[in-house]
């Protein structure tokens, strides 16, 4: 697979909602 | 970053350079500690950075990017090797072998078992694939037991079960910066039975004297083998899980960078998310601060994080109960371009979003076409080339230089989310004059 790493995922709140089967991509987070 | 068009975006030297850990911790930003109005937020650090409770570990000398580096490619070499396993079972065509890429000796999966028994009358566990931890990770402060001590811990989406080292240690422990969590002072703590469905909730388990034990192997060797025990999980001073599930460790061994254990965030039953389903809807979001010496975020809860817009969201695909938390990534810009890659190099391959990687592994295919257009964007500027960093092969010398003005790179994912790479995330940077694309290439196209 590809993976995509916590370098490329800085700044962003990264929000994983397991019931709903979403991962979402907030910028500017933190 | 200084400025961001469409097609670059500047960065401030300073910027570039990474912060050493004997800089002070910047205070972090509206970051409110404890409940957030659904849910609960914890700060999170870099491992190595200046706020981290173990920054002095190690007599104060973080890894090497080189070290770092090396067991993050460990790290995706054993999630590549357990998704291929699962992956097979689940097409049913054998995978090829090809021998491990990496320099250092792999231990097989076939090695003797790593959990030989606790005591005489313990079943020995079977050796598992596991997931390596790397060294460049991301911890938090976690409560445990009652009175609840305080244990900093890795937290990692790659993984499920969650496990601390603990007294009295029974095997061999590693040197961590904490006390050991000692499971006979807590009030709350009980061990599971090797009956109890729980028990069976493990990818890897045992039995000593009708205790449950569970065993978790790294790719790097690492291991933890113990008691699978709940008790009560304080994740900031509001909030609580009572009979949580986790690991004490007896036995532990590995690269853990004197944390006090782990924190397992995967989509398997074990997992924090999965054990509190009831109380935060399987719902949870992290941020990783822009510098080593900044504070991001781990949010539990429907409310974590500002509400994401679905433009902004992409499907969590792959539902086979398994750790990984899988994505459809579509295509790649570069300077606001869209790069010419077919969408074949993606699904053939899969993608999975990990906090425990460092850097995104790509199809090689989709990295060389990245790297490609950076490199021809960056040569209109004529900065001077470097030498690689370890597996990061597009480096620049930006000595000298108050500003630089890279390309922006955003990875597009299913459903039409954009990951507008923060300039903090385009490059990775071991000093100002080897700062590198921080995007790799793995092996095959498949992997």
């Amino acid at each position: 697979v590809g993976i995509v790493g916590n370098t490329q995922l800085k700044t962003f709140g990264v929000v994983y909602d397991i019931g709903k089967k979403v991962v979402g991509f907030s910028p500017g987070a933190c | 970053a200084a400025g961001r068009g469409h097609d670059h975006v500047v960065l401030r030297a300073e910027d570039v350079l990474p912060s050493p850990s004997s800089s002070s911790c910047d205070t972090p930003r509206e970051h409110k500690h404890g409940a957030t109005s659904s849910g609960t937020r914890m700060p999170i650090v870099h491992r190595h950075g200046p706020c981290s409770p173990l920054a002095d570990a190690h007599g104060g000398k973080p890894p090497s990017h080189e070290e770092i580096l090396d067991a993050d490619q460990n790290r995706a070499e054993s999630i590549q090797r357990r998704v291929s396993t699962t992956t097979t079972a689940a097409r049913g065509k054998p995978k090829r072998n090809r021998p491990s890429p990496s320099r250092r000796q792999q231990p097989s999966s076939s090695a003797p078992a790593p959990g030989a028994s606790l005591s005489s009358s313990a079943a020995s566990l079977p050796a598992s694939s596991g997931r390596a931890l790397g060294t460049g990770n991301y911890v938090v402060t976690i409560g445990l037991g009652t009175p609840a001590g305080r244990y900093t811990v890795v937290f990692d989406t790659g993984s499920d079960t969650t496990w601390v080292q603990c007294e009295p240690c029974v095997v061999v422990c590693y040197e961590q910066q904490e006390k050991l969590f000692d499971p006979a002072r807590s009030s709350t703590d009980a061990n599971i039975s090797c009956a109890a469905p729980a028990c069976s909730d493990l990818y890897t388990k045992g039995c000593s004297g009708g205790h449950c034990l569970y065993g978790v192997q790294y790719g790097d060797g690492s291991y933890s083998i113990g008691f699978f025990a709940m008790d009560t999980l304080t994740l900031s001073s509001y909030d609580a899980i009572k009979g949580f599930r986790f690991g004490c460790g007896e036995r532990n061994e590995g690269l853990f960078g004197e944390a006090a254990g782990l924190l397992g965030l995967g989509r398997g039953k074990t997992s924090l998310p999965v054990q509190a389903y009831d109380k935060y809807g399987g719902v949870f979001a992290h941020c990783f601060p822009a510098r080593s010496s900044g504070t991001g975020y781990l949010d539990f809860g429907p409310g974590s994080s500002p509400a994401v817009s679905t433009k902004l969201t992409t499907p969590m695909l792959v539902d086979n109960g398994l750790t990984f938390y899988y994505v459809g990534l579509t295509g790649i810009r570069v300077g606001g371009k869209l790069l010419s890659i077919p969408p074949s190099v993606f699904t053939t391959a899969g993608t999975i979003v990990d906090s425990g990687t460092v850097i995104t592994r790509l199809p090689p295919a989709a990295y060389s076409s990245l790297r490609s257009a950076f490199a021809s964007a960056i040569a209109a500027r004529g900065y001077k080339k470097a030498p690689a960093l370890s597996l990061l092969d597009t480096c620049y010398d930006f000595t000298g230089m108050s500003q630089v003005a890279i390309p922006t790179v955003s990875l597009l994912f299913q459903g039409g989310a954009s990951l507008d790479v923060d300039a903090s995330g385009i490059i990775y940077a071991a000093s100002v004059s080897q700062a590198c694309l921080g995007f790799a290439a793995n092996e095959e196209d498949d992997d």
